[in-house]
């Protein structure tokens, strides 16, 4: 319905703007009807600025900027209406050192009403798992699966 | 409602039954190039119905089934569960399809209609699958896609 | 004939003089999100003639021109100085474009067409852009883009 | 000219059979026309099977995999006709360790005659380098360049 579209389009505006900033460590984005007139039937754009910059064409972007603010897109939905289950497939390739961390911790504080499966390559990424899958294939074209344990944290992967 | 396990059997790279366990909190799936990551997320999105796939993967049986390797043959069947489970509430999901093209969805054991099991998981607050999988490459592509694809998310979580 | 230098002023994220040095062999560069490594690569790409560029950065020359940040007011115009060389030979392409759109190059210092320049860079055996330069992002498109994006490649060689 | 392409077509095929197996640890792979009656228009196709798997679609190749393929193809090219130079944006992004290491090499072995410019996160990569330029930006939107002095190797960076 028409008003319940307007209210979810409103919080998670709010819910993207205060995600945006704490991913970004400052700056604003918003999300806006592209068309007013038409709230029934028209697209929603996003806005982003990362400190400092100004609003510009997303294009202009960076590429890890635009990872993070896709991010920061779905992380506010999640806020809105959270989502049990959650599974990324390598979301973190463009994202440096920094962004990285700032999206883990993020991760990390909605781990408990929300299940993340992340597949990656990066071994920060699997430093804040609580269990570890690892994938192999010794006889081409067939996964062999196999669990690590992870130690410091005292828990046995299934 | 979380996922507690995945069962493939005959599926992409995973010709004979391999269980994946998983728990709540944070998974990491790690492993070398081709080593069949992205094909464990393919089998989530395939037994939740398979359509809007974004990744161009293939949805044909002779994409899904598992087609051998230079030193095995192809097999008939390709059959995933998923068992999703809460403290009150379970949820078994199947889907199974044949070369002929021929499919069939169970959930908890009996032959349904995808559209059941559709509105079985909405009735669970799992929205549909673009709300909570981000396949691989899709993150960098996300923020400059049409506006009415974040509407589309934005309806999913109102 | 190798890139020797890339002086940039007021294009896109270096809006005072700066003049990039390169040296045979590998160079890498390096840095944080955001930064404008990829702004380096845009910059050779406009300089040899900014069409045909598969990124969405903008080719508008307010993309193209330093529009400032929340402290500085943008610049009236972008110049991109690119200087090849090897032992014999030396070529040196200009190009510079104003807010209102207006675009001069040149070569060697004095004022050309385009054609002109991809005549010369044609004479010294360097192919046309998509041939060597692989964009961010590009890489894990290039595989399931159609048939007649190989086949050109492969008339650039021949 | 007909004669020039399917001259060009037969020896980059041959290159990029050779570039494939080093980059795949073995494996096969060609390049074939679509349309063999219009070899003057027809667009080029390619096929690939990584070691011990079947020639399947395109798609069903992993990220990294299809990123490896890509670079065989962008090499079996300079091995045609070598590019004086070439510039690479985070072409690494999807690859795994070994991967990474077999394209690295590749890159050194040729680094003679083709000048690469490439731009990374990876440590790997960096280590390659014979110089390295680092971006910051201690103000937004401005880009600051400095470069890195690889001491390992005697060479100042300019
Ligand atoms: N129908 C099928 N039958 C047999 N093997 C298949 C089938 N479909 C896919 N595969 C195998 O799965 C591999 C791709 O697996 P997947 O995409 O999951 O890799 P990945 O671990 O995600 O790798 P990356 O790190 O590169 O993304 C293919 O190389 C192929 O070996
Ligand atoms: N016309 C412009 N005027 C001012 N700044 C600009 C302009 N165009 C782009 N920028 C700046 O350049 C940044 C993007 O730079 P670039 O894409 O080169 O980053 P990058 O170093 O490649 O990052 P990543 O590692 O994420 O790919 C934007 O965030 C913006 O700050
Ligand atoms: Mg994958
Ligand atoms: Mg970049």
């Amino acid at each position: 319905s028409k008003s319940q579209f307007l209210k979810a389009l409103t919080e998670v505006n709010q819910h993207f703007q205060d995600v945006f900033s704490i991913l970004f460590n400052g700056g604003s984005a918003e999300l806006n009807l592209s068309d007013e007139s038409h709230p029934l039937e028209s697209g929603v754009e996003i806005k982003a600025q990362p400190p400092g910059k100004k609003v510009q064409t997303l294009s202009l972007l960076s590429g890890g900027e635009k990872s993070l603010t896709s991010l920061a897109f779905f992380f506010a939905l999640f806020r809105y209406k959270p989502t049990p289950f959650c599974v990324l497939d390598e979301v973190d390739a463009a994202l440096d050192e920094v962004n990285l961390a700032r999206f883990l911790d993020l991760m990390k504080k909605i781990k408990d009403q929300t299940q993340f499966i992340i597949i990656t390559h990066n071994t920060k990424t699997m430093e804040v798992a609580d269990y570890i899958h690892g994938t192999t294939m010794a006889e081409p074209n067939i996964t062999s699966l196999y669990s690590i344990q992870l130690e410091q944290k005292e828990k046995k992967a299934s | 409602m979380f996922i507690k396990k995945i069962e493939l059997q005959g599926f992409k790279s995973f010709p004979e039954r391999t269980k994946i366990i998983f728990h709540s909190g944070i998974t990491a799936i790690v492993g070398p190039n081709g080593t069949g990551k992205s094909n464990i997320v393919d089998a989530l999105l395939w037994v939740l119905g398979g359509q809007r796939s974004k990744s161009l993967k293939g949805e044909r049986s002779e994409d899904i089934i598992f087609n051998g390797n230079t030193q095995r043959p192809p097999l008939g069947m390709a059959d995933v569960i998923l068992s999703l489970a809460d403290e009150n509430d379970k949820l078994v999901i199947n889907h199974r399809v044949f070369r002929s093209g021929e499919s069939e969805y169970r959930m908890n054991g009996k032959l349904t209609r995808l559209k059941d099991i559709q509105d079985a998981l909405w009735n669970r607050s799992i929205a549909e699958k673009e709300y909570f999988v981000i396949e691989q490459g899709q993150i960098g592509l996300f923020l400059t896609s049409k506006p009415v694809e974040k509407r589309l998310l934005l309806e999913e979580a109102a």
